[in-house]
């Protein structure tokens, strides 16, 4: 059966993004057939991949290709100039992923830093969450938040919006502020925290310049290792 | 005359706070009179300056002393649980604004990574715009949507939303990909692009964790000192 996962943070920069375009490509690279939804107007998991979008492969519905068994659905906010003109239709995104149900295996989602129209989209449409927090010293205070407005979709739509985890992101071994943010997250959360962590890794910069994921640029590098063993702790379930 | 300033990107964690609050900071420095307004719900700058809160120290309307002639507006969602149930009453910001002018000589806001109602705000109340850009890949992509949003807002508030500059933060000179930004700001915007910069420093992130700025935390500091160049550009003008 499909399985969905968003990647949700009202707090910005703490990697949503750049979780969401590896989870999708690593788990494609598995043999996994999967398509990402970019559901962020600003539309940068779209800007993330434009290396890797096979133009000569004939599109699924709207979807475009990004290699074998692996979709893209672009940006709205890629088609539209200001942001404010693009507005969600979560009925027409639920009847899209109902009709891939049998052609994919998993459905990968970003969106933006703020729970709104698109935040709550992301959340309806999946059953599980993973909250990306980077470690430093601001993204603990919004998780609380962030975890309260879980809850109330949890509320509101049954079988959504299961916290998958919480993966500590940006994380510098070599900085205080990192380590403590680590153990204030797993004293606080315990198990909720995933047990993967990616590392701050400049090479991860390097390849979304060149609209390519860390496996497809730098899969030496490691931010890419790190998220090779996200890939795996998420598939062993 | 009272000057005032607002940092805005719709990209997230580009240094929004992180500035907003060294400005704030660095202006009541020079012995002006400033006041600090947290316009995202989510509260960071309000988290960002816990270790400079004078508590003993009557406050002014609803603002908090940081200092000598230095205030704090809180954040909206400090006392609110969810995002969504705190409103902006424009009109009364503004009239706490008005109500300030002969006792303030800088205005700094902070607000959050989106053009909704707390973003609009921000750019009705101050007449100058600092749009932080993290040198990374990303950054670039959201640029041009916020630009043309202040050239939205200067067509609806006359005299406001004047973009004093583009500042580019996290910068390390040691990446390729920092660099490339730079020349790519500098190329694309011209003058539009400040001569200050912001350099990466672990050193503003553990000033955060401690409640206070850099300016307070660890003024010797490279980011403290990048800082402290911007705050002269800007009082330069
Ligand atoms: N592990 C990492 N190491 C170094 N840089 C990283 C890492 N993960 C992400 N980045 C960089 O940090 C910046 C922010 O990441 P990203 O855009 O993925 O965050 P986001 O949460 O999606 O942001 P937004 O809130 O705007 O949607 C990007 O420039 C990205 O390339
Ligand atoms: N020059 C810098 N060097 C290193 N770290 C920095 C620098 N500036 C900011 N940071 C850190 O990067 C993170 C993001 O910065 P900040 O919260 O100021 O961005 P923001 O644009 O306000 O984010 P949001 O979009 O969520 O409001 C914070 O953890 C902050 O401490
Ligand atoms: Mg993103
Ligand atoms: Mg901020």
């Amino acid at each position: 059966p499909l399985e969905s996962l968003v990647l949700a943070n009202q707090k910005g920069g703490v990697g949503k993004t750049t979780t969401a375009i590896h989870l999708a490509h690593g788990l494609a690279l598995t043999g996994a057939r999967v398509a990402l939804f970019d559901l962020d107007p600003q539309g940068n998991a779209t800007v993330a991949m434009q290396g890797m979008i096979q133009d000569d492969v004939e599109g699924q519905e709207i979807l475009v290709s990004l290699g074998k068994d692996f979709w893209l659905l672009p940006s709205p906010g890629a088609r539209a100039v200001l942001e404010h003109k693009v507005t969600v239709d979560v009925n027409k995104l639920q009847g899209l992923v109902d009709s891939l149900k049998d052609s994919l295996d998993w459905l990968v989602v970003d969106c933006p830093p703020r729970m709104d129209e698109w935040g709550w989209a992301g959340l309806q449409l999946c059953d599980q969450v993973i909250v990306p927090v980077q470690a430093e010293f601001f993204a603990m205070h919004g998780l609380s938040q962030m975890l309260a407005s879980l809850d109330l979709a949890r509320s509101q739509f049954a079988g959504k919006a299961k916290l998958r985890g919480v993966l500590p992101t940006m994380v510098d071994l070599t900085e205080p502020v990192s380590i403590e943010v680590l153990e204030d997250l797993r004293r606080n959360l315990g198990d909720q925290v995933l047990n993967s962590m990616i590392l701050r890794d400049s090479h991860l910069v390097e390849a979304a310049s060149h609209g390519k994921t860390g496996f497809q640029h730098c899969p030496w590098s490691e931010g890419a290792l790190c998220y090779a063993e996200l890939i795996k702790e998420i598939i062993d379930g």
